[in-house]
C-alpha cells in the first residue's frame, strides 16, 4: 500500500487545485517558513477523518477553509483534500487496486467523505484504515515538534501505541 | 490476546534494543510491562542507558537525544509491524550532524519498505532525498509546490 | 498604576510593529487589552497580520512564524525595558536560512546593551558570535568547554 | 550589569569545577547532542533559586547532582553553581562592583545559597534580582523547544510578563 497522490483544493493554503505526486522511497519536502509544508501534513491527517481541529492547529472546522490573502483573492468556499493509495497489496479490505478518499468541507455544513467517488461515513473511512497503521493520530504521523511526545506520554499511553502494533 | 500483547511487547523489547543500539552506536533500551502479571491493564514504559551514561532518568536527557529514543522506538515497532507510511515534520529540528547522519540511514534501510514523506530545512538532511519537493509562496499566502525531482543519487549535487 | 500599565501596552504595541515589520519586512503586529476599561485586571493578547497574508489566527502560524513573532515581541519589551542578559536555547531549530539572517541581525543591533547567551547547531547562526564556546563529552558523560574563541570579525573563515 | 562568570561542580554533566566566562555581546555556544549546552541553562536557572525541579527536566532535586558515568567515575556529593556579576551600574542593589550568587545542594539537604560569600536565605536571592529582568522564569531566559509558550500562553500569563517589563 503506498500514498500515490494527494489532491488539496481550498485547504488552507491552497486555493487553487494543487496535486501532489509521492514516490516510493524517501520523499522530502522542503521550502521557506510559513510556505504550507506542515499544511500539506494537516491535509493528510484531515482527509484520514481528523476530528479535532485543534490537532490541525485551528481554532474552529472553518479554519481549514482557505481565508484569502491581502491582494484581493477571495476567501474559497469550501476546502477538499482527496488521497489516492495503490492498492495491489490489498491492504485496504476493498477489491480494487486503487483505492481514493475524499474529505469535503463548506462553511457551517459537515464534511462529506468519499470512498472511489461514492458517498461514506466517517466511520468507513476511520474503519477501512483502522489496521492500516496509517490513521490521522497515528505514531507514524509525526507532526511538527511533537516528536517527544512519544517519550513523555504516560504508561497507558503508551500501551495503546504497542497495542496498534500487535 | 494476554499472551499476544506480551508476545509484542517481548518482540519490540528486542527491536529496541537493536535499533537504540544502532541509533547511537551503544547502550542499551528495553520497554518493560509496568505490571507483567496483569499484560491487560499493564501500563507500558522503557528505559534507555546511553553509551558511556548510566541508566537515564528520561526527562534529563537532551532535545537532540528525545528525538533519537523516539525515532530508535518508532523504527523498533516498524520492525514489529510496519507502516505502509511514514510521515516525519521537521523531527530532525534538534539533531546535531552526526546524527542526522545516523537517523537518514536508518531511514534509508526502512525505505524500501516504508514509503516515507519528511519535512526538512537541513541541508544534510535534503541528500537523502529519493524525491525532492520544493513549496513556495509565489502569490502572496498561496502556496505552490515548485518542482518534483526525480534524483539520480550521482547527480546530488547538481540538483542542490 | 492603571495609568501605568496602560502606558506600557501602548509603549510595547508601538515597539511590537516596529520589530515585527523589521523582522517580517512588512505585516502589522498589535498588544491589545482585552478589556482596556479595566487595566487592571486586563488580559493582554497580541495580533499579527504577516506579509501578503490576513489577520493571523496565531495556532494556525507555523514553526517558524511562531518562533519569529516570539522573538518580536520579546525584542519590543527589550525595547521598553532591556534584560542586561538573554538566554536562548536553539530558538532558531525552525528557522529557515534567510529567517535566521533576519534574526540574528536584530540580536546584533540589540548586543550593544544586551549580553547574549545562545545555543545552536546551525552554521550561520554561529557566524554571528563574537565570542565562540565548544562543548564536547571527551570523558564519557562528563562535560568538558572546549574552547573560547575571541572571533575577530575578519577572520570569520579561519576559525570556522 | 553583566554575567561575567559562571562556575559548576557536580552539576549535571560538570562532576569537576568548570569556569566558564561569559563576554559582552553575542556569546554562542556550540556541540553535539547531550554535550551539556541546555544543562548550563539549567544550572543559571538554578542558581537564580528555580524552585521547580520540573523545569530543570528533572523528578527530584537529587537529578542535579552528577550521577556517574558507566566508565567508574563516581557520583558526586553534591551540586554547586556560583554566578559572578558585573555591577558597576548598580542595577543589583548591593553597593558593590562585583556580585557572586552561589547556590549549593547535598542529597537530602536543603539548597544553601550565598552573596558574595555570605550565607542567605533563597528569597534575598530572589529579591536582589527581582527587578533586574534575570530571574529563574524570565521572558529573558528561553529553553530549548519554549518559544511558542509565549504565543500560545493565556491572556493572564501574557499579562504577567507585560507587568514586569513596566
Ligand atoms: N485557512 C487558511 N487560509 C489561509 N492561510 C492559512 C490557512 N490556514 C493556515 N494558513 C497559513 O499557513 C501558514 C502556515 O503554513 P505551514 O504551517 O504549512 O508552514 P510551513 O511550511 O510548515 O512552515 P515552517 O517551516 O515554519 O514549519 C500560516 O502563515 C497560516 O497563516
Ligand atoms: N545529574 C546528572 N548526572 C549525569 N548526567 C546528567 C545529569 N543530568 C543530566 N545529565 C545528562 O545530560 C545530558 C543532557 O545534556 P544537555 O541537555 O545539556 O544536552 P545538550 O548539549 O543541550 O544537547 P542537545 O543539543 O541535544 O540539546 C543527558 O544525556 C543526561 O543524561
Ligand atoms: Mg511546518
Ligand atoms: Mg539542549
Amino acid at each position: 500500500m503506498k500514498l500515490r497522490k494527494i489532491t488539496l483544493k481550498g485547504f488552507k493554503t491552497f486555493p487553487r487545485k494543487t496535486e501532489i505526486e509521492y514516490k516510493e522511497g524517501i520523499n522530502i519536502i522542503i521550502g521557506p517558513n510559513g510556505s504550507g509544508k506542515s499544511n500539506i501534513v494537516d491535509a493528510v491527517k484531515w482527509a484520514l477523518g481528523e476530528k479535532s481541529i485543534k490537532s490541525l492547529r485551528g481554532g474552529n472546522m472553518d479554519d481549514v477553509i482557505f481565508k484569502g490573502n491581502d491582494q484581493g483573492m477571495l476567501p474559497s468556499n469550501f476546502a477538499s483534500v482527496s488521497m489516492i493509495f495503490d492498492n495491489q497489496d490489498r491492504k485496504l479490505r476493498l477489491d480494487v487496486d486503487e483505492v481514493e478518499i475524499e474529505r469535503a468541507f463548506s462553511k457551517d455544513k459537515a464534511s462529506k467523505f468519499m470512498i472511489n467517488k461514492k458517498r461514506a461515513k466517517l466511520k468507513e473511512i476511520v474503519s477501512l484504515f483502522a489496521d492500516t497503521g496509517i490513521t490521522s493520530n497515528s505514531y507514524a504521523i509525526i507532526e511538527q515538534g511533537k516528536i517527544n511526545n512519544l517519550l513523555l506520554s504516560s504508561s497507558q499511553e503508551k500501551r495503546v501505541i504497542f497495542e496498534e502494533a500487535a | 490476546i494476554a499472551e499476544k500483547f506480551s508476545r509484542t511487547i517481548e518482540n519490540i523489547n528486542r527491536h529496541f534494543d537493536k535499533t537504540f543500539k544502532a541509533m547511537f552506536e551503544g547502550g542499551e533500551a528495553t520497554v518493560i510491562m509496568l505490571s507483567p502479571e496483569d499484560p491487560l491493564e499493564t501500563g507500558v514504559d522503557i528505559q534507555v542507558k546511553l553509551p558511556g551514561k548510566n541508566i537515564e532518568v528520561l526527562s534529563l536527557t537532551s532535545g537532540g537525544e528525545k528525538a533519537l529514543i523516539a525515532a530508535s522506538l518508532i523504527f523498533a515497532i516498524f520492525l514489529q509491524n510496519p507502516s505502509p507510511v511514514c510521515i516525519l515534520d521537521e523531527v530532525d529540528a534538534s539533531m546535531d550532524a552526526a546524527n542526522i547522519e545516523k537517523f537518514f540511514k536508518m531511514i534509508k534501510k526502512f525505505s524500501s519498505e516504508i514509503q516515507f514523506i519528511v519535512i526538512t530545512h537541513n541541508k544534510k538532511s535534503m541528500e537523502f532525498a529519493d524525491t525532492l519537493y520544493g513549496v513556495t509562496m509565489e502569490q502572496k499566502g498561496v502556496s505552490k509546490i515548485l518542482s518534483v525531482h526525480f534524483k539520480n543519487k550521482k547527480n546530488n549535487d547538481d540538483i542542490l
